[in-house]
């Protein structure tokens, strides 16, 4: 049951994986660095 | 006129002792309480509208009944008998749900299972009947149609520490927390219905049928991504064109998020929780379930 | 540990009979509440979002230091823009504090708490006229003023507790307190009032009890840290932000256009000193503002890094 558990949560790796998260992802980390810019 | 009421009162209380009830209640419709003639006060009228609607509400009879309780809205503000205001409270919430307009009713019955003033010129309401009327609220929440209202309705009643004692929280549970419900517990919470709740809906289906339906339709939107209107029919017991027909119309209704392929007899389920959002409560599941393998890891002493 | 919770009555009496904080303006130095009072403090101030709530705060008096125990809420919203939002809860506060009694609590009122969602701890006109009509009939007593917002986006209670002078007292020159960003739109009132009150230092306690619920709860507060997003939670307040700071850029820019069409040498030294500390205020709210940013999207890489680049 252990092993069993141990693999249903290696299974749930990678935590998401769509091209919409990598947009919202990549757009956050753009606008961060762009505000960083701006402060600078 | 006064000699004319007198008669009809004395006719309608044989009408209701021989259980007559539609009689009884025309009998008293009769009485004319808008003529002029006599000096009638608003409560005096208020007490005959709330009792001609509650006889016809002993024959289920909604029509009649509401035609009266409307009447009776217009003068139960300057009634000072607080009995007299319950009872038309009463005769209201059960007018809802006999018209199907479910959810309204539950919000009326469970503030009246919320009466703090138990005692009304000698007639004690008991406790009995407080829950009464807290059932009748879960019922009518279960039977109104899924979407944000109903759940909001059910976490109020949820949290009602009350409703814990009821027989029928493990369904109200099961409803709450969006799981989906099987057969043997519908039937089991079918057998509690009232006749017009167990009424056939004009595509021979029950109240309760499409309830349920809707709920568990609801409740796999929540477990899956996407599937197949054959999945999706065979989980919700029915053919995948009805699964369809009713996806879509609460699609459109707003009520469930989600978009139809028809080409390939797909639906996707949508959720409003941003992506990122999302990602974050996998990264909760992720370590739930990481904090569970170490504790069964320490509890087989690994 | 546990000895603060034990109440001395006759100790009370005795320190409400002497008044000593009658013989000096600045009596009161410091405070101590307690993680109970904190918590449920925070979690109503988050409660009421972007409206700003109100509750009152139970407690003692040890020496100059004003102790709270306990904190509860008053069913008052939108305290900055009522004359004394309290008078709507008198009757409640005094229904509560007597019910208190009856069940053993004897700890009396010794303050209020309100929220300020966004705009930082400090007092304004409305809250000075509040406390001092506190401090005039109700003494010993505490104004405490948290941020729900700032709190979410610093990673820590933003939280300032202050005691009013009396009226027409000169306080000693201040050392100036810990920076914090006012917005443009609170300036003035912050401004005109600032010298109204002082800012008393914080320190918090906790019972024996708490510490071990607090490990406990500290147990899975790692699945809070490793799944929370800031830059998510706080896109409003860091907009807010954004632009309260290019509104003060350009009311000084104005102010520098319309002083440099004299040509500096006109400009009095203390004149250009102000415009220069306004400008490095503004550039201290930049980074700050830069740095949570900075912070929180380090957190994000490392989450991407932990749950995501592992493939199958």
């Amino acid at each position: 049951s252990l092993l069993r558990q141990i693999s249903s949560l290696l299974r749930r790796l990678p935590a998401i994986e769509s091209a919409k998260f990598q947009d919202d992802f990549l757009t956050e980390y753009n606008d961060t660095l762009l505000m960083t810019y701006l402060a600078m | 006129e006064e000699q004319v009421s007198v008669i009809r009162e004395g006719l309608a209380e044989l009408y209701v002792n021989e259980e007559e009830w539609s009689k009884a209640a025309q009998m008293l419709s009769g009485i004319d309480l808008e003529s002029g003639i006599r000096m009638l006060d608003d409560t005096y009228k208020l007490s005959k509208c709330v009792k001609i609607a509650l006889l016809y509400l002993e024959d289920d009879d909604a029509v009649n009944a509401e035609t009266f309780i409307k009447k009776a809205s217009f003068l139960v503000n300057n009634s000072k008998d607080e009995g007299l205001n319950l009872q038309y409270k009463v005769c209201y919430a059960r007018i809802l749900d006999l018209k199907r307009k479910f959810l309204e009713a539950a919000l009326r019955y469970y503030e009246l299972s919320q009466l703090e003033k138990r005692e009304f010129e000698g007639r004690q309401v008991d406790e009995d009947e407080l829950q009464q009327a807290l059932t009748a609220a879960v019922t009518c929440t279960i039977l109104a149609a899924a979407g944000p209202q109903r759940s909001r309705v059910l976490a109020t009643l949820y949290k009602d520490e009350r409703c814990s004692k009821l027989k029928i929280y493990p369904i109200l549970q099961k409803v709450y927390l969006e799981r989906i419900l099987r057969k043997p517990e519908v039937d089991a919470f079918a057998e509690e219905l009232k006749p017009h709740q167990k009424a056939l809906l004009p595509d021979n289906s029950t109240v309760l049928d499409r309830a349920m339906i809707e709920h568990n339709l609801l409740s796999a939107s929540k477990l899956y991504t996407n599937i197949s209107f054959e999945e999706l029919g065979a989980l919700l017991g029915i053919g995948s064109q009805k699964a369809e027909k009713i996806a879509a119309r609460m699609i459109s209704e707003d009520r469930m998020k989600g978009s139809i392929d028809q080409v390939e007899g797909i639906i996707h389920f949508g959720t409003d929780m941003e992506e990122l959002q999302q990602w974050d409560q996998q990264i909760v599941n992720i370590c739930q379930a990481l904090n569970d393998v170490l504790d069964s890891m320490a509890k087989k002493g690994l | 540990s546990d000895s603060v919770y034990i109440y001395d009555e006759a100790g009370q009496a005795m320190i409400q009979q002497q008044k000593p904080w009658l013989r000096e303006p600045h009596y009161f130095k410091s405070v101590r509440i307690s993680a109970l009072a904190l918590l449920k403090m925070v979690v109503h101030a988050r409660s009421g979002g972007t409206i700003e709530v109100m509750g009152i705060m139970q407690g003692k008096i040890e020496g100059d230091t004003i102790i709270v125990m306990d904190a509860f809420v008053l069913p008052v919203e939108g305290t900055e823009t009522r004359v004394n939002a309290q008078a709507d809860a008198y009757e409640y506060m005094v229904e509560y504090a007597q019910t208190n009694k009856t069940v053993g609590r004897l700890e009396n009122v010794v303050g209020w708490y309100h929220s300020h969602p966004g705009y930082g701890c400090w007092l304004s006109g409305i809250d000075v006229n509040t406390q001092l009509q506190n401090q005039k009939y109700q003494e010993p007593f505490l104004a405490v003023v948290i941020d729900p917002t700032r709190t979410v986006s610093a990673g820590k209670v933003e939280i300032g507790a202050f005691r009013t002078y009396p009226e027409g007292y000169k306080p000693p020159d201040e050392q100036p307190s810990e920076y914090q960003t006012i917005p443009l739109n609170k300036i003035e009132d912050f401004g005109v009032h600032c010298k109204q009150y002082y800012p008393l230092d914080i320190t918090y306690f906790k019972s024996s009890l708490d510490s071990h619920l607090l490990d406990l709860l500290w147990n899975k507060y790692w699945v809070n840290t490793l799944s929370s997003s800031p830059l998510l939670g706080n896109r409003d307040y860091v907009a807010g932000q954004v632009a309260d700071l290019a509104e003060k850029l350009e009311h000084v820019e104005n102010q520098l256009a319309h002083s440099g069409c004299v040509g500096t040498f006109f400009v009095p030294p203390h004149k250009k000193k102000e415009e220069e500390s306004q400008l490095s205020k503004i550039t201290k709210d930049s980074s700050k503002i830069t740095v949570e940013q900075v912070h929180g999207l380090m957190s994000q890489v490392i989450k991407d890094a932990l749950f995501n680049s592992i493939s199958p």
